[in-house]
């Protein structure tokens, strides 16, 4: 079985290839064992 | 041993019936049992070992090619999209009822001093944690019990951190990303690529823009040698790309493979609210890792569930895609719903089932961590 999850996550209005620390970024890789509650990726408020 | 066994009672009693038969007729119609019995005591032991012949060179072949697969893979050489005759062979097996069958089966009860020697020999193949499980083994009734199980309180703790969006199941990340650069379009395996409207449904509440409004940057982030997401199966118009519009900045994806011995249910990654069900009734691919290399549109086609709502970011969408014989979604939120039932037609082109949950208020609240559905054998 197999979970696809589509969201929405914060993004900073920066120039066009920058980003910056608000932006929302996974803290996983691909061909990680990921467990319920993991977090998948964090951004920081501004 | 069996067979030896009978090798060696038949190679004595050929020996034997010429000296026992005393009468002619006696001795012919010995003779002639004899000859008979011989047959047939070879038949099933050397059809059973050619069978055991057949599948060991078969798995060790297997073995080898997963093998050099995984060399690849150490080497940092990414597999590519590579469909086979036996990918296409699964198209036409009744897959359905196959996984409906094999459901039945895996419901059936085991007796009770049976239990902890059949759901250790499933751990052990499956690589499953029982120390896990909440309830002592004996009370599991059958497979598909244990299967489903639930974890001992405090196995799963759930990341406080209010902003951050966490894994709904236990498995593997096999892709993640941003949709923006792919043009509504996820990859499954290098060079093939599928449609997130299509995964979604043609309703969905997806955010898009128009395709021409930032087409100009799009170009410049995308890379231009990477053609994958061009080469979308166009065997079905269903799941055709949206070409007028991409979706809005700020939307990401992960994709999470479940493994058989995985815990099998699935909860909420946020604090959110689910507003429309949607139930594809579809094949019952497999969807592991050969699968995804094999198979076009491997998550489109297949039996899934998906919840679409709101959370304090915007949009969400979790989709719950079944598999070969694990076909079966059950929605805690809406225990009625039925998936993986018999069809009347053989190739179905039905739209999927919608349900809109609260038409008049906000839909139905799904907190961080809480139990949303749960993969069932069947």
């Amino acid at each position: 079985s197999t979970v696809v999850l589509i969201f929405q996550a914060p993004t900073a209005n920066t120039p066009e290839g920058s980003s910056s620390s608000s932006d929302y970024r996974f803290c996983v890789k691909q061909g990680d064992r990921v467990r319920v509650g993991q977090a998948l990726g964090r951004w920081k408020e501004e | 041993s069996s067979f030896l066994n009978n090798i060696r009672s038949n190679y004595s009693g050929a020996r034997a019936s010429p000296l026992g038969g005393s009468s002619g007729a006696g001795a012919g119609a010995g003779g002639g049992g004899t000859g008979d019995s011989k047959g047939n005591a070879f038949l099933v032991p050397g059809a059973t070992m050619a069978t055991i012949l057949m599948l060991g060179a078969l798995h060790a072949r297997r073995l080898y090619e997963d093998k050099k697969i995984e060399e690849k893979r150490e080497k940092g050489i990414e597999l590519e999209f590579h469909p086979d005759i036996k990918a296409s062979f699964l198209g036409v097996l009744p897959l359905r009822s196959i996984s409906r069958a094999w459901g039945s089966f895996m419901s059936l009860e085991i007796p009770v001093w049976m239990r902890p020697y059949a759901y250790k020999a499933w751990a052990r193949a499956f690589h499953s944690n029982l120390e896990e499980a909440a309830l002592p083994l004996e009370e599991y009734t059958s497979l598909q019990d244990f299967f489903v199980r639930s974890l001992k309180e405090g196995c799963r703790p759930i990341d406080p951190d209010p902003c951050c969006l966490v894994s709904p199941v236990d498995g593997t990340v096999l892709r993640f990303g941003e949709l923006k650069g792919n043009r509504g379009m996820i990859e499954q395996v290098k060079g093939h690529s599928y449609s997130v409207p299509a995964l979604l449904g043609n309703n969905s509440l997806l955010p898009m823009e128009p395709e021409g409004k930032n087409e100009s940057k799009e170009e410049a982030v995308g890379d231009k040698s990477d053609k994958s997401w061009l080469r979308v199966s166009l065997a079905s118009p269903k799941l055709r790309e949206n070409v007028s519009a991409s979706p809005m900045k700020g939307l990401y994806y992960c994709v999470i493979y479940l493994k058989p011995g995985d815990y099998h249910r699935i909860h909420s990654p946020a604090d959110w609210n689910a507003t429309v069900r949607r139930h594809f009734a579809g094949r019952l691919f497999p969807v592991n890792e050969r699968a995804t290399r094999t198979i076009r549109n491997l998550y489109v086609e297949n039996e899934r569930v998906v919840l679409e709502g709101i959370w304090k970011e915007g949009f969400m969408a979790l989709a719950a895609v079944g598999a070969t014989n694990i076909g079966s979604i059950e929605l805690f939120i809406e225990p009625e719903l039925r998936t993986n039932k018999p069809k009347k037609k053989l190739f179905p082109t039905e739209p999927p089932e919608e349900r809109v949950y609260d038409p008049e208020g906000l839909g139905l609240r799904l907190e961080k961590g809480k139990e949303v559905a749960v993969f069932n054998m069947g």
